[in-house]
């Protein structure tokens, strides 16, 4: 079963349409690993991005020279997923 | 075999589970509700479609569905409820009773059923159907990219490899064309209501294109309203608009191919949440989230029972 140790999942807010442009070449690139939750659209709508920790540095230093602001929404999606067979395993039990 | 009354609408669960439970439903209603098997999956798996009917031949019918991507797992668990509130309400909730009065409901739960077995078994991420691509080492097409409408254009890809891939042709993934199929053959279908998630809006035609779609004022006052009654129940606020006008250009989806062939009140929602969670909602919020949904999704089946065409 694939793990998502350390992956993290960054929320995007593009402040102009040059911005855009850059976030979908990350899109157009298709790293199967690098993948867009929310995908950038228009201005004023976050877009939500899942990156591997092994890229998490290459990634985040692609946001930084470019000036895009965002924030990490998920700080390791493993522990939500652990979380997450817990509760079914409980309910189960249940 | 297990009960309804034990079922737990508040845990996420497994493909097997959730079959097996709408073969409790159906063994509970049996005079309300049946399962047809409307075609399979790449990997061979059933395609089940809850039939919620009171009699009658060919009535008008509302066709939902959810889990077409397979990694939107409240949108399957949001399914699961709705279909037992439809299930319960028959009879005892005026409005429901009504509508079953006169039309019938579909519900696929489980639209991609090899998506959503591949998120338990392997990669909790998957979105897409689990096609081999031939020449690629990709897997899977994204089943709401793959419908004849606007098909190819802005908004999918080319590359089977991203998650936007829209597949070699229109309808080649076998999910999509057994519901194709099922509402063509069915001919009566006047909604078509397709769940995903997340980020709140509640859409509708066109995605393919930015040209307003000719019934663009009532879908937009229909939405308006559904949103807002949304927002009443926890104070959950959705968007509302066309899909292209909202969020981006997207080719090739369900609710455009249903416009296109007739079904006027054509809308996709996008359930909870913004900025938090996004795919990997807690189990603890499908009960409320499936709780505002259903006002929403009351308010757009009673204005198509009261607005036949």
């Amino acid at each position: 079963k694939k793990t998502f140790v350390g992956d993290q999942v960054l929320h995007i807010t593009p402040r102009d349409e040059e911005q855009i442009t850059l976030l979908r070449l990350l899109d157009d690139q298709t790293h199967p690993e690098v993948n867009y939750w929310r995908h950038p659209s228009i201005l004023g709508h976050p877009a939500d991005l899942l990156v591997p920790s092994s890229r998490l540095q290459e990634i985040k230093g692609f946001l930084d020279s470019h000036n895009i602001s965002y924030s990490t929404m998920i700080e390791d999606v493993q522990k939500l997923l652990d979380e997450e067979m817990k509760t079914m395993i409980k309910s189960r039990r249940t | 075999r297990s009960s309804t009354s034990t079922f737990d609408f508040g845990s996420y669960h497994t493909l097997d589970e959730i079959y097996d439970w709408m073969n409790t439903l159906v063994h509970d209603h049996p005079t309300l509700v049946s399962k047809v098997q409307i075609g399979q999956s790449y990997e061979s798996r059933p395609l089940y479609v809850l039939k919620f009917s009171t009699g009658g031949s060919n009535r008008s019918a509302i066709w939902l569905d959810t889990g077409i991507h397979s990694r939107e797992w409240i949108t399957q668990a949001v399914g699961v409820w709705t279909a037992n509130k439809i299930a319960t309400g028959y009879g005892q909730d005026p409005s429901i009773t009504a509508i079953l009065d006169s039309m019938d409901v579909f519900i696929e739960i489980i639209a991609n059923p090899d998506g959503f077995a591949f998120t338990h078994s392997t990669d909790r991420m998957w979105r897409k159907t689990r096609s081999i691509n031939a020449g690629s080492h990709c897997i899977g097409v994204d089943p709401n990219r793959n419908w004849d409408a606007g098909f190819g254009g802005s908004g999918s890809s080319s590359n089977p490899c991203s998650e936007l891939y829209r597949g070699p042709y229109a309808h080649s993934e076998g999910e999509v064309q057994a519901i194709v199929d099922f509402i063509c053959g069915h001919g009566n279908v006047k909604a078509v209501i397709s769940i995903h998630s997340y980020s709140q809006m509640l859409l509708f035609p066109y995605g393919y294109k930015t040209a307003p779609a000719p019934n663009h004022q009532e879908l937009n006052e229909l939405a308006k309203k559904a949103v807002s009654d949304l927002a009443t129940i926890f104070g959950t606020k959705y968007t509302y608009g066309s899909i292209a006008e909202t969020i981006y250009v997207a080719a090739g989806t369900t609710v455009d191919w249903a416009y296109k062939n007739g079904v006027k009140y054509s809308f996709t929602f996008e359930l909870r949440d913004t900025g938090h969670y996004g795919f990997l909602l807690p189990s603890n919020q499908i009960i409320p989230t499936a709780t505002e949904t259903w006002p929403a999704l009351l308010d757009i089946m009673i204005h198509v029972l009261e607005h036949p065409y």
